[in-house]
């Protein structure tokens, strides 16, 4: 994250709507406009409250073309908004001749943008991580809404933790739920405690995302479909009904960036495209993946870089498929260089919120890639994995 | 008053919009402006173009050096030379 190099004084900050836009009503407005700025208060002590006249410290209004600020707007598409650092005066512009939507992934999705412009209004710059709510592009309408751990971290550089913390402290997000809102908290306790196999033994053969965004875990030849704090209902189910032609007992898989899925088994892998074989597999893991080992523990895309790391042991090996050769004669490398990490891992994630998950037996690990180790947090990791990932008792 | 680092993002967004490939107002250092998706990738992929590299629109590292070289900055009427000024 970057931050701009101003911030508000006090923690009450008021605001108004001196300009509505022309297509929505003012009630659904007001109510988005609200839930914008709950996104930022929820990590915060920050407190914003409207007000309908008087000065404020943030004005928002709806308009077009030139507007007075000299940064004239530019019609449908192009600059959606734009918002002045609190040294500046922390006022949020939005460009009318946008079709703001509420909901809809049709037009603009008001709410995402007014959540992006208020963290300028409260004193960041764009960040780096392409995930974080201030990447400076509007990438669509996102039906459920998570604060990236970037942008928490953004805010809380500049106003603090919040002091009444929610939550159950897995995933930075985690906490109060924003008013009348569409999306859910994420990372609350699942509502009936399951007691199965699973939680019976939590050792789990691998982990992933799938390109559709959901995140499954193996085990022998079931698999689960996770929620956000449990496993969702009617699984597991068994592997070779979900990925036919996949056998059981997988040792690792990481869904890549082209969205295709690759399952690690001995020395073999197979490439899916959604659920189905995406060709002629199983390859020999030397052909496809020259340099890394057979028989692997765990495999995983940093975000980060975009590149597989591969585990096995007590070594890792770093993949890059764009360069010859992919894996550099520099590796392997120690897995003690990533620190706090066991070795002999089973499974390794990078999950929605930024964090890389690595789990072993029945425990699991959230490394901090900023701080580049196993984070320290209350309780500490590792933490056991049926209890924050899989919803057991 | 804080002052941190840049971001490779807003770096690259002062650069690309210097040189013509954004608005004006994404070098405005008073205020933050968020783009549609396609605007900001198709900034990316011109000056990857013009630049002879390839085009991704990704901002990674080979674009952010070439970004990083110095480079003619020719000035007009309306302030720094444009990459993109069209031919009468």
């Amino acid at each position: 994250y970057a931050l701009q190099g101003s911030r508000w004084r006090v923690k009450g900050l008021t605001y108004k709507i001196s300009k509505y836009p022309k297509r929505l009503k003012r009630a659904d407005v007001d109510a988005e406009i609200l839930r914008a700025f709950s996104v930022w208060s929820e990590f915060t002590d920050l407190t914003f409250t409207p007000k309908t006249s008087g000065p404020v410290h943030i004005e928002i209004k709806f308009v077009e073309s030139e507007h007075g600020d000299g940064d004239a707007f530019d019609g449908m598409g192009g600059t959606l908004a734009h918002a002045f650092f609190p040294v500046f005066g922390g006022d949020a512009h939005f460009d009318d001749a946008e079709l703001w939507t509420i909901g809809s992934p049709r037009g603009t999705n008001l709410f995402q943008v007014a959540a992006h412009e208020f963290g300028h209004s409260l004193g960041l710059s764009h960040s780096d991580v392409r995930s974080a709510l201030m990447a400076p592009f509007y990438r669509g309408f996102e039906p459920v809404f998570k604060l990236d751990s970037d942008d928490v971290l953004a805010i809380q550089a500049l106003y603090g933790k919040r002091s009444t913390q929610g939550g159950n402290g897995l995933n930075p997000t985690s906490g109060g739920a924003y008013p009348k809102t569409t999306q859910k908290p994420i990372f609350s306790p699942p509502k009936t405690p399951r007691d199965d196999q699973l939680c019976r033994d939590p050792k789990i053969d691998a982990l992933f995302n799938s390109a559709d965004g959901e995140t499954y875990a193996f085990k022998g030849n079931k698999y689960y479909r996770l929620t956000e704090n449990s496993v969702a209902d009617g699984y597991p189910k068994s592997i070779s009904d979900g990925w036919p032609g996949l056998p059981g007992d997988i040792d690792a898989a990481f869904t890549y960036k082209n969205g295709k899925t690759y399952f690690f088994k001995g020395t073999k892998y197979w490439r899916f495209n959604g659920r189905s074989v995406d060709g002629d597999y199983p390859k020999e893991i030397s052909e496809g993946f020259t340099g890394v080992p057979d028989h692997l523990d765990a495999a995983m895309v940093w975000g980060g870089n975009g590149k597989i790391y591969f585990f096995k042991g007590s070594k890792f090996w770093r993949f890059d498929p764009l360069k010859r050769p992919p894996v550099k004669s520099s590796y392997p490398k120690p897995i003690s260089n990533w620190e706090g990490l066991p070795n002999s891992l089973d499974a390794a994630l990078q999950y929605t919120n930024g964090y890389t998950y690595f789990f072993k037996g029945d425990k699991y690990y959230r490394f901090n890639d900023r701080t580049f180790a196993v984070d320290y947090a209350d309780p500490p990791f590792p933490r056991p994995s049926g209890h924050w990932w899989f919803g057991c008792k | 008053v804080y002052t941190g680092p840049v971001s490779t993002t807003t770096q690259a967004e002062i650069y690309l919009s210097q040189f013509g490939y954004l608005p004006a107002s994404a070098r405005n250092p008073s205020l933050g402006g968020l783009l549609d998706a396609s605007t900001w990738t198709k900034a990316v992929q011109d000056f990857q173009s013009f630049a002879g590299l390839n085009v991704t629109g990704e901002l990674d590292e080979e674009t952010m050096q070439l970004m990083s070289l110095p480079r003619c900055g020719v000035r007009d009427k309306v302030g720094f030379g444009s990459d993109n000024r069209s031919k009468r």
